[in-house]
């Protein structure tokens, strides 16, 4: 595991770790896409079925059961917790994930590393994740104020992804064997949809203003 | 030989 790698991980635990504060200090999910949380919830779940058939290391199995068990106590927050639940922005978070899942499914029927019950929830859960943030990015958007921890959760997210764009250029310059395209492309359309997010962030940092995205 | 790895990365 090379530096990248592990900074990007650790960027993605923060990110989560931010949420859960957010929700836990706040009692409240305001400005969070439940769509966003169940998409994760379930890019886990379909991606981490190796669980059961490949060891590659400890780090990596308390990571994979710390991802699949955060992201489904967050669901469950904002689902069925009794104050929380009364925060979340119902009424703007429509954006239409059922056709995001359909959409990667399909993908991953046709495009995929081999064609096995693993490989094809494998290559599933990668193209979900390129488009989970989506209905995020809609519904900041369409709040127009962002909180602070909101933007550090979205920040640290998008963080993630550059590092591990730079992971996979280091892989590339040091090791001979490269097999990870679907990840690679599918990582570089995710790492951009926050190109936007990242410019406004930057702006309202440099500004030391309240981050706010145009209408 | 395309013979799939494990993937190693999360």
């Amino acid at each position: 595991m090379n530096i990248f790698r592990f900074a990007g991980d650790m960027t993605h635990l923060i990110s989560i770790l931010v949420l859960l504060l957010k929700i836990y200090a706040t009692k409240s999910c305001s400005g969070i896409s439940l769509k966003t949380q169940e998409l994760y919830a379930l890019v886990f779940l379909t991606r981490y079925l190796d669980l059961f058939t490949d060891f590659i290391s400890v780090y990596n199995t308390i990571m994979k059961l710390v991802f699949i068990a955060s992201s489904l106590a967050i669901v469950w927050c904002m689902r069925m917790h009794r104050v929380v639940r009364r925060s979340y922005d119902k009424e703007i978070d429509t954006f239409r994930h059922y056709f995001l899942i359909l959409a990667s499914f399909l993908l991953a029927v046709l495009v995929h590393e081999k064609f096995t019950f693993q490989e094809i929830f494998w290559a599933f859960s990668i193209y979900l994740e390129a488009l989970a943030i989506l209905p995020q990015l809609v519904l900041l958007q369409r709040s127009g104020n962002v909180d602070n921890l909101t933007g550090q959760y979205v920040f640290f997210l998008g963080a993630y992804r550059a590092f591990y764009i730079l992971n996979w250029i280091y892989r590339y310059f040091t090791e001979q064997h490269f097999s990870r395209w679907i990840a690679c492309l599918s990582g570089i359309v995710q790492t951009a949809l926050y190109a936007d997010f990242f410019y406004y962030y930057f702006i309202s940092w440099k500004n030391n203003a309240k981050l706010q995205l145009p209408a | 030989n395309v013979e799939s790895e494990p993937h190693d990365e999360l």
